[in-house]
């Protein structure tokens, strides 16, 4: 158990107050299993336990901490760094765009959302912009249908664009209208393009990139790609309730240049939480 | 000279690195290595070999040992099964279970084999709709039930079904599930004991890191799986996460999933997963 060997480590460090270079290369090789077993990108690994090894060699143990508080304090501090933030959520009128690979959750989630902004007060709706996936407008109409939340969709469309521009006239009272995506990846130019015309149309304040938390080496790649096409203002990270660490959210976090918005945790419509780094750091590390 | 510890440290580390950059998760990279280490500590390094060389040739040969399949394709299980052929698809959510039953539908109809689809997905909305579609496009029946009915009673029916009018296979769909869930892996648990399925097949996908290693032996050690499906190829993943599920199961890869459409289907070869990985 990948946890147990670093609290380990750790426990050893806690008996001294300076840091030699062999307990900090015993240490940076457990945070880098650690990480890497979490799925964290592995050149990105390799630069953060550089950095983590530099500075726990060259700083000072502060007066009244040992070792192991030192090393502690400079890991969480390096994925502070990149994972610190939280997308701002305003609770005013908006466009949001659901995007991400194929099967990664932005169905549930674009519900899950809606209830959320619901539940804050505001008048919101879902409108369904795939018209790809057999049955996806079943999915996400009965879905809005067993929580209350009004949805536009058109079942016999095949072209995303124009339900969307219809959806956009229709649902015109509603202040916040989520838009649920077909999956695609990076190599698929057509659906790439799909998603770049769904964006002029909607203006999106959101794109929020959804994320399966198992993602392994891919995340990179393709949240580059999302990045690229359209830009990304937010990350939502789901499949949190299995035993995936989410260590993706890295590579997803510094592509975007963006954050983590939320976390799925389940199936039902409330697993869904705001993003919180502290929990998620201390469980990326074990 | 004899290749000792020292002369592997710098090649070992970067084909450790390579494989995990290749997606292979880390305990399996651990375990492959550490196999390649002592295969080759005290070995004779022939004149001129670079060292380089024979540790990217014994970890071909390693990694061949993991992926190759010794038992029958998946087809010969077809044409050997007493008819109804029973298939159970099981895995995590999302990963690819509802297309690639239907990939595998009209795999089998080309061949000339009679099916019929099990919509055991009686939870998740839109999964009844979803596989409808599908059958419809197929021609194939689809057996269901209401939403909220049990998963083992729609299976059953679609295989007293399949008897009653001589259809040779059954396939069956199942609710994507967490491996940590213990109230659904019991259900599958009793879907596996009273249906009795010929055959129970994974469904995984490409793009899937370390936790396919997790999932693929919860689910193993659960209801036992027979083979894997491993999808979503075409993202251009790299197929380490192969390497890992034959690992842990023991068991073949019958398919790679390339893409939605129903030809996106390839018969799992190792010298194309070989080649992708050592390029
Ligand atoms: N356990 C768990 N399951 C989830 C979570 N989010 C989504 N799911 C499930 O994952 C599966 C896929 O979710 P969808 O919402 O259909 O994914 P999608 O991205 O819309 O899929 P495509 O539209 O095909 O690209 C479904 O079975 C969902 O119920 C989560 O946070 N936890
Ligand atoms: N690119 C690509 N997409 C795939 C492949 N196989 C399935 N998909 C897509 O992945 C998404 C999820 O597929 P489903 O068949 O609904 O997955 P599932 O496992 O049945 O999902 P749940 O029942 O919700 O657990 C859909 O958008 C599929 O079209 C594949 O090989 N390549
Ligand atoms: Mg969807
Ligand atoms: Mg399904």
């Amino acid at each position: 158990n990948l946890g147990n060997s670093l609290k380990e480590t750790f426990n050893k460090l806690a008996r001294l107050n300076k840091i030699d270079k062999k307990i900090a290369e015993e240490i940076i090789k457990d945070v880098q299993r650690a990480l890497l077993q979490a799925d964290v990108n592995v050149k990105l690994v390799m630069k953060l336990s550089e950095n983590i090894k530099k500075r726990a060699l060259k700083e000072e143990v502060l007066e009244g901490f040992d070792a192991k508080e030192h090393i502690s304090k400079i890991i969480y501090e390096e994925f502070s760094n990149i994972l610190g933030k939280v997308t701002e959520i305003e609770l005013k009128r908006q466009n949001i765009m659901m995007v991400g690979l194929q099967g990664s959750g932005k169905t549930t989630s674009t519900a899950k959302l809606a209830k959320y902004f619901q539940r804050k007060g505001l008048k919101t709706c879902v409108i369904c912009a795939d018209t790809f996936r057999p049955g996806a407008y079943d999915q996400l109409s009965q879905l809005c249908k067993v929580h209350s939340i009004p949805f536009y969709g058109e079942k016999g469309n095949e072209n995303a664009v124009d339900v969307v521009k219809n959806g956009l006239n229709e649902m015109k009272e509603y202040e916040v209208k989520i838009v649920d995506t077909a999956g695609r990846h990076a190599l698929e130019d057509d659906l790439i393009q799909e998603m770049k015309e769904i964006n002029a149309v909607l203006k999106p304040d959101h794109k929020f990139l959804v994320l399966d938390a198992a993602i392994g080496q891919e995340a990179e790649v393709q949240s580059r790609k999302f990045s690229e096409a359209i830009g990304i203002t937010g990350v939502i990270i789901t499949k949190l309730d299995g035993t995936a660490k989410g260590g993706g959210a890295l590579s997803a976090v510094s592509e975007t240049g963006s954050s983590i918005a939320f976390i799925g945790v389940g199936e039902r419509i409330d697993d869904l939480e705001k993003f919180d780094p502290d929990s998620f750091i201390s469980k990326l590390v074990g | 000279s004899i290749l000792n510890e020292k002369d592997l440290e710098e090649p070992l580390w970067n084909l450790e690195l390579a494989l995990m950059e290749g997606n292979v998760a880390l305990l399996v990279v651990e375990a492959i290595v550490s196999s390649v280490k002592s295969n080759l500590i005290g070995r004779k390094k022939k004149l001129l070999a670079h060292t380089d060389e024979i540790v990217e040739d014994v970890l071909y040969e390693s990694i061949k040992n993991v992926i190759k399949n010794d038992g029958l394709s998946f087809d010969e299980i077809i044409e050997k099964s007493d008819k109804p052929v029973v298939i159970l698809f099981v895995g995590v959510n999302g990963t690819g279970k509802t297309t690639t039953i239907a990939k595998v539908a009209k795999r089998l109809k080309d061949k000339g084999y009679s099916v019929v689809l099990a919509s055991g997905d009686t939870y998740r909305t839109g999964a009844l709709e979803q596989l409808e579609i599908h059958g419809e496009r197929l021609g194939l029946k689809v057996i269901k039930h209401q939403y909220g009915s049990d998963p083992s009673a729609v299976i059953y029916d679609a295989i007293e079904h399949a008897k009653a009018r001589g259809i040779d296979v059954v396939l069956a769909d199942t609710a994507g599930r967490m491996h940590t869930n213990s109230n659904l892996m019991r259900e599958l648990q009793k879907i596996k004991r009273i249906n009795s399925p010929d055959l129970t097949i994974f469904v995984d996908e490409a793009i899937a890191g370390n936790d396919a290693l997790e999932r693929a032996k919860l689910f193993d050690e659960a209801i036992g799986l027979d083979g894997t499906i491993l999808t979503k190829l075409d993202t251009d993943a790299k197929g380490g996460t192969a390497i890992s599920i034959s690992y842990i199961t023991g068991k073949p890869i019958f398919f790679f999933g390339t893409g939605q459409s129903y030809d996106d289907l390839i018969i799992f070869q190792e010298d194309w997963l070989l080649n992708k990985i050592f390029g």
